[in-house]
């Protein structure tokens, strides 16, 4: 995938950490410090649609199907910058009893974005 | 974008400024953390935890293998750690209290439970300290017996018991107690010791809304 830099207008990650102490939940929220709350932004014009940034095949099988139905303007909705990769978030806190929770939560990070 | 009054390149509509969409992305992560968490806002924390207490139990934590998220008909599994309110103690038995909130409409279900309690030995101890644990279930207004544990003690030190399915099963309606009664040394102070450093605990491998989740085809 490609993170976003400067004036970058195509589909990219954007990195975005949340850093607990500055919103006040450090207090319930023992580990970690933070959580990188990524997203995926940009525009995916219909010659990358499909391009994951991962697998190139996916993207040429997308651009084969453009180009057969000679769908250029026609294709509804177009191409839209998801997140194609993502992993999930560890988190040690206090629950209201204060008790101590230690849970995985799944596909809370984006790692990665691509165009659908 | 940072040029104010521009438009948004994903959706046309009127760009934020740099400080509005910082405020905006940080409320979005906090409503998909509380999200994630089942809870409707961030706890008030009731009674803070020690930095002793908590450096202890942390030791004892060991997560699920990494890589195993949970399968999709399995809910989310979690470990909790429950520290004891010492109740209604004396220096002839240590009434521990376990309270585990319940953290999702579809209830939790308690997988496996073991409680940690230290023992703090007399110096001229010269034989094995019997301690048994009762697991109490509430009976009416009343406390009876669900179970016991013999536990022999031979040094000072902490001590880990695995509860049985009744402990299991109290834990999982939300509430436990339990009683340890040393036996046969008489001490002049409870070997139980509960103060900060070493407050008793139960560590609970936990499915949240794993029960009632139709399996998906």
């Amino acid at each position: 995938g490609i993170d976003c830099q400067g004036r970058s207008r195509m589909c990219c990650r954007q990195e975005f950490f949340v850093d607990f102490r500055e919103i006040g939940w450090h207090d319930w929220i023992i580990q970690p410090e933070g959580y990188a709350m990524n997203f995926c932004t940009g525009q995916c014009p219909l010659h990358v649609a499909g391009m994951p940034g991962i697998a190139a095949s996916f993207h040429t099988a997308v651009l084969n199907l453009l180009k057969a139905n000679t769908a250029a303007g026609s294709a509804a909705g177009g191409s839209c910058c998801v997140p194609t990769a993502r992993r999930p978030l560890s988190l040690l806190y206090y629950d209201k009893d204060s008790n101590i929770i230690k849970t995985d939560i799944p596909d809370m990070v984006v790692e990665a974005c691509g165009c659908s | 974008t940072p040029r104010a009054g521009s438009q948004c390149p994903a959706c046309g509509g009127p760009a934020l400024d740099v400080e509005s969409q910082r405020e905006l992305l940080l409320d979005l992560a906090k409503r998909s953390i509380l999200d994630k968490l089942h809870l409707s806002q961030r706890p008030a924390l009731s009674r803070p935890v020690s930095r002793a207490a908590l450096s202890t139990a942390l030791q004892h934590l060991h997560g699920p293998p990494q890589g195993t998220l949970p399968e999709d008909n399995r809910g989310q599994e979690c470990e909790i750690i429950s520290f004891a309110k010492t109740g209604l103690s004396n220096i002839n038995q240590t009434h521990l209290d376990f309270h585990f909130s319940d953290r999702t409409a579809g209830g939790m279900e308690v997988q496996q439970a073991s409680l940690m309690f230290f023992v703090q030995l007399p110096l001229n101890a010269t034989k094995t300290l019997k301690v048994r644990v009762l697991v109490l279930s509430p009976h009416d207004t009343n406390l009876t017996l669900a179970t016991q544990h013999l536990l022999e003690v031979d040094a000072s030190g902490w001590y880990q018991l695995p509860l049985g399915p009744e402990a299991q099963a109290a834990c999982s309606r939300g509430h436990l107690t339990l009683k340890l009664v040393p036996e046969g040394q008489v001490t002049q102070s409870s070997v139980i010791l509960a103060e900060a450093v070493h407050r008793p605990f139960i560590m609970a491998q936990v499915r949240v809304g794993g029960k009632h989740r139709v399996r998906r085809r």
